[in-house]
């Protein structure tokens, strides 16, 4: 305590200005990882490449029909953004593709999602964002199927199966929300994405591994509403 | 609102800005630079509790009419946040992904007496 300083307000001995500093650095710290529903801070995080996360963002923007629509991670300016069920904290996740095993005829992605956030928040939606290299003439058939590893994690079943024809080289979405959403009671959310093409056209997307087609997905969340206690 | 000077012992505003480099954290925030943890600290005597626009309400509205009747009854004061808006971070999570989300009433922008 600083010699004789007394807080003006409740009387307490002041704290020394260099311990007050360090208890106010402690609250922030604390006060922000609670905020975030986290247990400490993320170690060292692994930033995907510059050109994925460029590629991503000119993708999502071009996207833009309207900026209601648009993931908030992009609308212009950092401050906050009055949307629908203003109150409860929202959330926008921005996942990148590790690659999973691959074969001639089939690709697997995986998308992983926090623990913390899969259990204190409802997906609102989720869109897997695919990019189609130049694909052999003529449309090229191709299946896409969801996968979600079961309670137990030793096996994956499918939660979704997509059939599309690629008719020309780009970027292509499809919804992965509900997919998405039955990964909440993980231990550790996991998505797989498996690709399937026919045997003999290759895939579509296995020609093209560069960071700036990498396969992401866009998800906005809100904080669950906590049970109201039902009055007696 | 007011803002605490070097010397301030009526209730203001005690700016205290977290540079997130200063605590190592700018690795995995990777906006904004900082957080703006302001309090509110001071002394709220009862000739300035409930001023209007300080943190009028109907609960202040009552309790002026009970000190009023009788000091005695009349509670403390504390100086609280009258004015707060949420802190929008965007930030990497364990998995590496960038997520974003605006906290709520997270930045302090002007104290008042109850």
């Amino acid at each position: 305590a600083a010699r004789g300083e007394r807080c003006p307000a409740c009387g307490v001995a002041a704290l020394a200005p260099g311990t007050q500093r360090d208890v106010l650095l402690a609250l922030a710290k604390q006060s922000i990882l609670t905020k975030l529903r986290l247990p400490a801070r993320p170690s060292a995080p692994q930033p995907p490449a510059r050109g994925a996360l460029l590629a991503a963002l000119r993708r999502l923007r071009e996207q833009r029909s309207d900026t209601a629509a648009l993931p908030g991670m992009l609308r212009d300016g950092p401050g906050p953004h009055p949307r629908p069920g203003m109150g409860l904290q929202e959330y926008e996740i921005l996942s990148f593709a590790e690659s999973g095993s691959s074969t001639s005829r089939t690709v697997h992605l995986h998308f992983r999602f926090s623990r913390e956030l899969a259990r204190s928040t409802e997906i609102l939606q989720a869109t897997l964002y695919l990019f189609w290299a130049a694909p052999s003439p003529g449309a090229q058939p191709v299946t896409i199927r969801l996968l979600r590893p079961d309670p137990a994690g030793t096996n994956t079943t499918v939660a979704s199966e997509t059939r599309l024809e690629v008719q020309r080289p780009g970027w292509t979405t499809l919804d992965v929300g509900p997919a998405v959403r039955s990964l909440s009671g993980q231990e550790s959310p996991r998505l797989t994405v498996e690709l399937e093409v026919l045997e003999d056209c290759g895939s579509p997307l296995l020609a093209d591994h560069s960071d700036s087609h990498r396969p992401f997905v866009v998800a906005q969340a809100r904080a669950r509403t906590p049970h109201r206690v039902r009055r007696r | 609102g007011v803002d605490c000077g070097a010397d301030s012992r009526m209730c203001c505003r005690q700016e205290f800005f977290v540079d997130f480099k200063e605590i190592g954290w700018e690795d995995w925030i990777i906006q904004p630079e900082g957080y703006h943890m302001n309090y509110c600290a001071g002394l709220c005597p009862l000739h300035m509790a409930g001023i209007p626009g300080l943190a009028a309400s109907f609960h202040t509205a009552v309790l002026n009419r009970i000190k009023a009747a009788s000091a005695a009854a009349a509670v403390d004061s504390c100086c609280v946040p009258t004015q707060r808006r949420p802190l929008s971070l965007l930030y990497y999570d364990r998995d590496s992904n960038i997520v974003k989300t605006d906290i709520p009433d997270m930045i302090v922008d002007s104290c008042g007496c109850t």
